[in-house]
């Protein structure tokens, strides 16, 4: 079963098309193995961005030296899915 | 598989496997077989069948409403409002007065897993799955995303080609044998008149177009019933949704279920973005299953009853 044990989804807010821009160029970048719940298109709208551990300070380190701002939406992915199972073990007792 | 005597013994606020769902429908269909019926409207790529809810009081093809929950399968809050919505309309049948009437003259499905391969891949190996598991031939990658696999401006901007993004289009439009059956069924039924496809989050109602700017012919009536419909959902908890064209209101998307819906002839073709706006994403909690559905259901009668007294 896959885990997701210190990914963190980041909710990341743009100020103008060029940051846009920026975070779709990050879209690209593979190896990051981004999972964009919402993705970027507009600056008006936040963008979700799902990051595992590995790809955290990466990714962190391109949004601050962008001045992209972000804040933490899921701080550890792992335990809101530990949770969200025990709550379904808990309804079938 | 949590084992249920009846229906109402079934907790409507905890998310459920594929197998507590099927079982929960043949329970459903075994108490209301009068107005409840199950149809196998396909296969899943790894053999699953793909099941339709029918509530009918009778006649053959009559005008229908399409509703379906979960084509992005870590959607869990869309299956779980399905589900909620399919009793709603098995109880309310018969009591309440809108649902009685228009059961008299139209017929309504739900396909409430839509990508059950997808669904029991969430729940037993990976939670955040999103596509279809057909396997990419070249690729290691698995999987389609279904909602850019349709016939409707297969191929553009707005979809990937590429089969290890979450958004890859498949090697040909139909290619998912889960898009394949709802376009057999939608073509063969042909007398839909209404199409909902529900998805979450983020809060949204959307309209045709997504592959392309040009605004459908019936725009503005398609935008006035969305704006009736989300005030309808906003009286409940006052939950804010913004509504528009897919293109316009989020972003470009080709080959995307309503699009097709609509260029066949379907008007009100929609495609709701349920809760929440931020906190949980895709693992919303299950707390939040029966107010989700009860805002939505209260949109998605908008719809039902504006298709109703404007036939076409």
């Amino acid at each position: 079963q896959k885990i997701f044990v210190g990914d963190q989804v980041l909710r990341i807010v743009t100020k103008d098309m060029e940051q846009v821009t920026l975070l779709k160029d990050l879209e690209e970048l593979e190896n990051l193995e981004l999972d964009f719940w919402k993705g970027p298109t507009h600056p008006d709208f936040p963008t979700d961005v799902h990051v595992p551990f590995a790809s955290l300070q990466a990714v962190k380190v391109f949004l601050e030296s962008n001045n992209i701002q972000y804040s933490i939406m899921i701080e550890d992915l792992q335990s809101v899915v530990e949770e969200e199972k025990i709550q379904i073990i808990r309804s079938r007792s | 598989i949590e084992q249920m005597r009846n229906t109402d013994s079934f907790n409507y606020a905890s998310y459920h496997t594929l197998d507590e769902i099927y079982n929960w429908m043949d329970v459903l269909v075994s108490e209301q077989s009068n107005l409840v019926s199950k149809i196998n409207i396909g296969s899943t790529f790894e053999n699953r069948p793909i099941y339709v809810l029918k509530f009918s009081t009778g006649g053959t093809k009559r005008p229908a409403i399409w509703i379906d929950t979960g084509i992005h399968s870590r959607e869990w809050v869309t299956q779980a409002s399905g589900i909620w919505m399919a009793k709603k309309i098995a109880t309310d049948y018969g009591k309440d007065a809108f649902i009685t009437s228009i059961l008299n003259e139209m017929d309504i499905f739900i396909e409430i897993v839509t990508n059950p391969d997808g669904f029991h891949f969430t729940h037993t190996k990976n939670r955040m799955w999103r596509k279809t598991r057909s396997i990419n031939s070249g690729s290691s990658c698995v999987g389609v995303d279904p909602n850019r696999n349709w016939d409707a401006g297969f191929g553009g901007a707005g979809a990937s080609s590429n089969p290890c993004s979450e958004t890859y289009r498949g090697p040909r439009a139909n290619s998912e044998s889960e898009v394949k059956s709802i376009v057999d069924f939608v073509k063969s039924h042909g007398n839909i008149k209404a199409f909902i496809s529900i998805h979450s989050y983020s809060q949204m109602l959307l309209y045709p177009y997504g592959y392309t700017k040009t605004p459908a012919p019936n725009q503005q009536e398609l935008h006035s019933l969305a704006r009736k419909a989300i005030d309808a959902l906003s009286s409940l908890y006052g939950t804010s949704y913004r509504y528009g064209s897919i293109i316009n209101t989020i972003y470009q998307a080709s080959g995307g279920t309503i699009d097709w819906t609509y260029n066949q002839g379907i008007k009100y073709s929609y495609t709701f973005e349920l809760r929440d706006t931020g906190r949980y994403g895709f693992i919303l909690p299950a707390n939040q299953i029966i107010p989700t559905a009860q805002e939505t259901w209260l949109a998605i009668t908008t719809i039902m009853e504006h298709t109703y007294n404007n036939p076409y």
